[in-house]
């Protein structure tokens, strides 16, 4: 099956948490000082660039990383930013 | 879609453009007519034109380049970015580059370099990325058949909405992208796979899981990259696991998501030569039968003994009292069958020979 296997959104933070920030930096704009972004809470700019690309993608907007997110981030791609910049 | 002002797209339809080096992946004459290719899609919908200089001044200027390339935008390797192209103005504006640590094809295999270039040069005129998951613009590498390629409308609506529309008195039109919830939407073909299902649609599958959560929707070819579009008909065989999927007189094997064999002809079924399509195929596992729907009739093939059951064709009406002919797709589901029949859906008892409801089609994608 090409299913997932039940990861913990702790476990996808942790594996992927990195990557979703360079990808969110890079075709979203989002602005860092270069540091790991802290506690993902509301305000916090990774979770509400998070949000829009869930949106840009028509993935569910959770504000977290879930499975399809990683995938989608996962995919081949343009390098041209999908909104911001 | 979503454009750059108008002010900031080309002021002037005569484009000109040049390929600075070339990829060592396929030969320099595959590149050439894949650039070319790929600049025609945007001109045969507008007045644009496109020139190929060799040397001095112009506007797109095309490299096949890696890593830090001196643009503020270094490329990351194979996979992951495999492009990208500034938008109209002077110097860089318009320019397009290509990772060359990705492999370029001009086939099926990613990644297609006719595809590829498509969708930058649509931002080199001053389109943005698009969120219709079928438009060329849609960020992520498109898997679709490169060779039966169309420009969907979407992206033709955002390069009309710079440049006009081409002069031809016929205006292209181009492909859209199905909406899971559209009332009239009529699928080609529905199967189960290992659990879920899968509704097929022109270029696209709807996979679903039918305890719940939302449907995927995606390119046959992101699945099954060999498998061409629009196809007829497919059924899954629980016993040996395998779909078989129909397109007019051929038919492939999936193993999951491999493709195993194909394309055969039906005629190694035991259908005769007059039949060119297969409507809809469903497998009844209770009778160990797959049932293939053509016109008004239908066949039993059995699977214990691969073969076609004697005595067939026979009329759908006689058989499954209520059903009319031409059915789009049917598939199997804990004891019952769906038919669809354009926008609408029968749950049908082989028991009782009855219909016990009328669904709409795409009841199972949660509409």
């Amino acid at each position: 099956s090409a299913a997932f296997p039940a990861a913990s959104q702790e476990d996808l933070e942790g594996k992927y948490g990195k990557m979703a920030q360079k990808y969110l930096e890079k075709f979203y704009d989002m602005k860092t000082t270069g540091r790991p972004v802290g506690r993902k809470t509301n305000n916090n700019p990774f979770v509400k660039k998070l949000q829009e690309m869930q949106a840009f993608f028509g993935l569910e907007v959770t504000g977290k990383l879930d499975q399809k997110t990683v995938k989608m981030m996962e995919k081949p791609r343009c390098g041209v930013h999908d909104i911001g910049e | 879609y979503s454009t750059v002002d108008k002010s900031s797209a080309w002021q002037k339809n005569d484009i000109t453009y040049k390929i600075v080096n070339f990829t060592p992946d396929i030969p320099r004459a595959d590149v050439e007519s894949s650039i070319k290719r790929a600049f025609k899609v945007w001109s045969d919908v507008t007045p644009l034109t496109f020139t190929r200089v060799y040397e001095g001044d112009c506007d797109i200027e095309i490299q096949f380049v890696s890593g830090d390339h001196g643009d503020n935008s270094p490329f990351d390797g194979p996979d992951g970015i495999l492009a990208h192209a500034f938008q109209p103005g002077p110097r860089i504006g318009g320019d397009t580059h290509f990772d060359d640590a990705e492999t370029f094809t001009k086939n099926s295999q990613q990644y297609n370099l006719f595809l590829v270039a498509a969708h930058e040069f649509g931002h080199a005129l001053g389109l943005n990325h698009a969120t219709d998951q079928g438009a060329l613009m849609y960020p992520t590498y498109p898997s679709t058949d490169p060779d039966n390629f169309r420009l969907p409308q979407d992206d033709i609506d955002a390069i009309q909405s710079l440049y006009g529309k081409t002069s031809n008195p016929i205006q292209p039109t181009g492909p859209t992208t199905p909406s899971k919830c559209d009332p009239n939407i009529v699928f080609n073909a529905v199967t189960t796979l290992r659990g879920e299902l899968l509704f097929f649609l022109n270029r696209f599958v709807f996979r679903k899981h039918p305890r719940g959560g939302e449907s995927d929707l995606l390119f046959i070819q992101e699945l099954w990259p060999t498998l061409p579009s629009d196809i007829d008909s497919a059924y899954e065989n629980p016993i040996t696991g395998e779909i078989l999927v129909f397109k007019e007189k051929k038919y492939w094997t999936l193993d999951g998501f491999d493709v195993s064999q194909g394309p055969r002809s039906i005629a190694e079924l035991g259908f005769p030569r007059n039949v060119k399509k297969i409507d809809a195929a469903v497998h009844v596992e209770t009778l160990g039968k797959t049932y293939f729907f053509v016109n008004n009739k239908y066949y039993s093939y059995d699977e214990d003994k691969q073969a076609m059951d004697k005595g067939f064709p026979k009329f759908i009406a006689k058989d499954f009292p209520g059903m009319r002919p031409n059915i789009d797709a049917a598939f199997y589901y804990k004891g019952l069958l769906y038919f669809f029949q354009e926008s609408v859906q029968y749950e049908y008892s082989i028991e009782s020979k009855r219909i016990k409801q009328v669904l709409r089609s795409n009841s199972w994608l949660g509409c």
